[in-house]
C-alpha cells in the first residue's frame, strides 16, 4: 500500500459516499445515470467475487463491501425508492450501456492473464469500468449542469483511477516483476475518458461561474 | 508477478 493508492482509494469512496449523500438527503437523482450505476453494480460484483475465497487484509475486504453495498443500494435507491425514483430522468438516460457489456466480455475472453473463471471475469470487471462512466458523461450533456454533487460525484470518480495510475507507476519503479498491462491500460483509458469531463470543470473553477 | 500482488488492489 502506498500513498498513491492510498488516496486513490479514498476518492473513490469519497465519490461513492458523495452520490449517496446526494440521494439521501435530497431524496433526488435528478442528473444521476442508473445505466452507470447499473455498470458499476456489475464492475464490483464480477470483479470482487474472490472476496470470500481470498483474504488479502481487513481493509481490502472492508473496502470492498462497502463498494459492492453502495453500488447496489444506489441502483435500488434509483429502481425502487418510492420519492427517488420520480426523478430519474429516464428520458435522457438513454445511453445503450448492454452495447458495452458484451465487447468487454468478449475482450475479456480474448485478452487476459490466466484463462480462468475468475480471471476473465475480473479482467471483465477492469474492461467494464474503463466505459462505465459514459452513460453519465452522456447525461451530463444532455442536463447541461456540472455545477452540483453530481458534478463533485464525477470528478472524485474520474480522480481516483488517476491516482491508481500513480500507484501503478510507483509499484513499478519499487516492485520488481509488477507488470500488469491490462490493468494499467484500462485505467489509462478509463481516465482519459474524463478528460473532456476535467476540462470543463476546472473552467467552471477558474470562471467560479456554472459552466455549460 | 505472483497471483496475489495483482489482486491486492481494488
Amino acid at each position: 500500500m502506498n500513498i498513491f493508492r492510498l488516496a486513490g482509494d479514498m476518492t473513490h469512496l469519497a465519490s461513492v459516499l458523495v452520490l449517496l449523500l446526494k440521494i439521501h438527503t435530497i431524496k433526488s437523482c435528478a442528473g444521476v445515470s442508473l445505466r452507470t450505476q447499473e455498470l458499476y453494480a456489475i464492475v464490483f460484483a464480477t470483479r470482487y467475487l474472490d472476496i470470500f475465497t481470498s483474504f488479502v487484509s481487513v481493509y481490502n475486504t472492508f473496502m470492498k463491501l462497502v463498494f459492492l453495498g453502495s453500488s447496489f443500494s444506489i441502483v435500488w435507491y434509483m429502481r425502487y425508492h418510492k420519492a427517488v425514483h420520480r426523478t430519474y430522468d429516464r428520458e435522457q438516460d438513454t445511453f445503450r450501456h448492454w452495447f458495452l457489456v458484451l465487447p468487454c466480455l468478449v475482450l475479456a475472453l480474448l485478452i487476459h492473464e490466466k484463462f480462468t473463471f475468475l480471471e476473465v471475469l475480473w479482467t471483465f470487471s477492469l474492461y467494464l469500468e474503463a466505459v462505465a462512466i459514459l452513460p453519465q458523461l452522456v447525461l451530463l450533456q444532455r442536463t447541461r449542469n456540472i455545477d452540483n454533487l453530481t458534478g463533485q460525484y464525477i470528478f472524485l470518480l474520474g480522480g481516483y483511477r488517476g491516482l491508481y495510475i500513480l500507484n501503478w507507476i510507483y509499484r513499478y519503479f519499487t516492485e520488481p516483476h509488477f507488470v500488469h498491462w491490462i490493468t494499467w491500460i484500462a485505467g489509462l483509458v478509463q481516465t482519459l475518458l474524463y478528460a473532456d469531463f476535467f476540462y470543463y470543470y476546472f473552467l467552471r473553477f477558474i470562471g467560479g461561474r456554472g459552466v455549460e | 508477478s505472483t497471483e496475489s500482488d495483482s489482486k491486492d488492489e481494488l
